[in-house]
């Protein structure tokens, strides 16, 4: 698979961008956290193209980012679970 | 720092192709 560039990105409506870059994030997120993948690639989707495009390129970056993205649903599961159970 | 990271983000769908080998 050739590697996505800025301009490759800019030639692609704003929807269809975010799916370019979800699935280059995808494989690479679903082999760390298979469960969680989908959800982890949907947060950092949010982030701006152009970062993402600079995590794609800088593996340490996309990872660091990748367990903030898993501590952020931990804190926000357990929440959720203690709402329910109060 | 707090996290900039949304936990209520929709989660992405990746496409038939790509998730072929673990259906």
């Amino acid at each position: 698979q050739e590697p996505l560039t800025a301009s490759m990105l800019a030639a692609a409506p704003p929807q269809e961008q975010k799916q370019m870059l979800g699935e280059r994030l995808y494989p690479l997120i679903h082999s760390l956290h298979p469960s969680m993948a989908g959800k982890i690639t949907g947060m950092l989707l949010e982030i701006d193209n152009s970062e993402l495009l600079l995590m794609l390129e800088s593996p340490e970056s996309l990872h660091s980012k990748i367990e903030e993205a898993v501590a952020v649903l931990q804190v926000h599961q357990i929440s959720e679970a203690s709402h329910k159970s109060n | 720092k707090k996290s900039t990271l949304n936990p209520n983000a929709k989660e992405f769908n990746p496409s038939k192709t790509l998730l072929s080998v673990n259906k």
